[in-house]
């Protein structure tokens, strides 16, 4: 396609939480994600890909800013019986780039990574999907990285 | 919503690629997934969440069976020269679960893990966004976690 980018989002309304050391069998994810349910916490982003030490699986996830200490309740009960920690990220910025066949077409995420560390951010999460492309980075660099992004896409043009 | 979940879609068409060990700076995913590109491989889904040890990081991604080997070619000399390893599976299968507010809905996430996890699935690697939630299993189960995804959420009424 002509165009595979047609636009991308900057989102600073949400925090991050990692999960690390829970054990990796069926209904893990389950019952944490149940619990965030229970207390009506509305997740972002769901984020597990390649696990920690052997048989202990880890994953992040995005919740509003102002859920994270909710959300860290709900979910202590599931890691004190299972095992596990979560530790909260709360300056971090979420730049979603999206359009059609962005995340299948051929160099378009690697330039968009290279959009973004082209000022310096370094790149903590990345969920793709073949129409949208999310980064998450500190908030200190989100302007630059996204204005970074808006110029490699010649996104800035009048369309 | 009334139907947060409105289809379910298996996907047995790609293999995963762990990459693990590479740097945590700016532009080693721009590097990987740059290189990729130049090889002209369309890459599915990927995912960067937790870190690997301390300064380490490491992501998944999937690409089509067909080009396993060419996708772990291209990237070789990137982790020659960075440090890192890459390993495939082609034995995976994907859940993708779409509807209007899948993933944001409190509670809609739990339940599709509970349902995969209940014909005993091991949840491998888990992306999502606000209207897509994926899944990725071994394949051996794949068609049994479907079936449990469409009981889960009345998938299989006439509409
Ligand atoms: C590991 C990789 O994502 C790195 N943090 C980067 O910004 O490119
Ligand atoms: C860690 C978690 O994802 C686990 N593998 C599960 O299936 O629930």
């Amino acid at each position: 396609t002509e165009r595979p980018v047609t636009g991308v989002a900057l989102d600073l309304n949400h925090s991050r939480i990692n999960v690390v050391g829970v054990p990796d069998h069926p209904g893990v994810a389950a019952d944490i994600f149940m619990a965030l349910g229970h207390a009506n916490i509305s997740v972002d982003m769901i984020i597990q890909g390649v696990p920690g030490d052997a048989s202990r699986q880890q994953m992040s996830f995005t919740v509003n800013k102002d859920q994270v200490e909710d959300a860290l309740d709900a979910i202590k009960p599931v890691l004190d019986k299972l095992g596990g920690t979560a530790v909260a990220d709360p300056k971090i910025a979420k730049l979603s780039v999206v359009g059609i066949a962005v995340g299948s077409t051929p160099g378009v995420a690697g330039q968009i990574f290279e959009a973004v560390s082209s000022v310096g951010a370094n790149i903590e999460m990345i969920a793709t999907s073949e129409v949208r492309v999310s980064v998450v980075i500190q908030d200190d660099k989100a302007k630059d990285a996204l204005k970074a992004v808006h110029t490699a896409f010649n996104l800035d043009a009048v369309q």
